[in-house]
């Protein structure tokens, strides 16, 4: 999924 | 994680502590807006929800704690500690013609329709504008303490190593978050202004920087 929010970045 | 985006936080990190110091030493917050920092503390409060959800890594859970815990500290330090001397008068930015918009904008472009990913979405909405009433702040009163121009700067440039991560991220992990990128963008180039004073009006005998 290339499009998904990332929760590792801050 | 790569070389952009350490850097990155490291800068974001370091802006983050400026201020903190910068208000703690001197004992006051003149000059610096209460509402960008109120804004910062919603900011961080919506998009590390998922430090209740998930675990991702120490380094990932620490700095998101750092970010919270220093953003709801310099909120009371604005307006509970040295109180007396917030300039609130010259911090008449209205806030909410930026949080409806976003709160909007949120609910309509997100990844998923969910409570969490609209949170998410609205505080990396949020974060793109929220230094505005710090920047109307300063070009209303003219003129920013060195300090302050420290700390702007290296908020500003978190964002833009960042986008450096981004595109980094694009070509060798094929990631490509087009929300964060958008809000980047539009993060970064409001600072461009301030980052081609601070450049320029910066050196040995700096002592304020003016804002037309």
């Amino acid at each position: 999924e290339t499009t998904k929010s990332d929760k590792d970045e801050l | 994680m790569n070389v952009f985006r350490l850097t990155g936080d490291l800068s974001h990190l370091a802006a983050i502590i400026i201020l903190l110091l910068k208000i703690w030493k001197s004992r006051s917050c003149a000059g610096i807006s209460g509402k960008s920092q109120i804004l910062f503390a919603v900011v961080f409060t919506t998009r590390y929800l998922d430090l209740l959800t998930s675990f991702i890594s120490l380094y990932n859970t620490s700095m998101k704690l750092i970010y919270i815990g220093c953003a709801y500290a310099t909120v009371y330090l604005i307006y509970v500690k040295f109180r007396a001397t917030y300039d609130g008068n010259h911090d008449s930015f209205r806030v909410e013609f930026l949080v409806v918009p976003v709160g909007g904008l949120a609910v309509l472009i997100n990844h998923n329709f969910s409570l969490m990913e609209i949170l998410w979405t609205f505080s990396i909405y949020l974060e793109s504008v929220a230094i505005l009433p710090q920047l109307f702040m300063i070009s209303k009163t003219g003129e920013a303490e060195t300090i302050t121009t420290h700390y702007l700067f290296c908020l500003g440039l978190y964002r833009a190593l960042y986008l450096l991560n981004w595109i980094w991220r694009y070509y060798f992990e094929g990631f490509l978050d087009m929300i964060a990128i958008f809000a980047g963008l539009v993060q970064t180039v409001l600072y461009c202004d301030f980052f081609y004073l601070y450049v320029t009006k910066g050196g040995k005998d700096r002592k304020k920087v003016m804002l037309p």
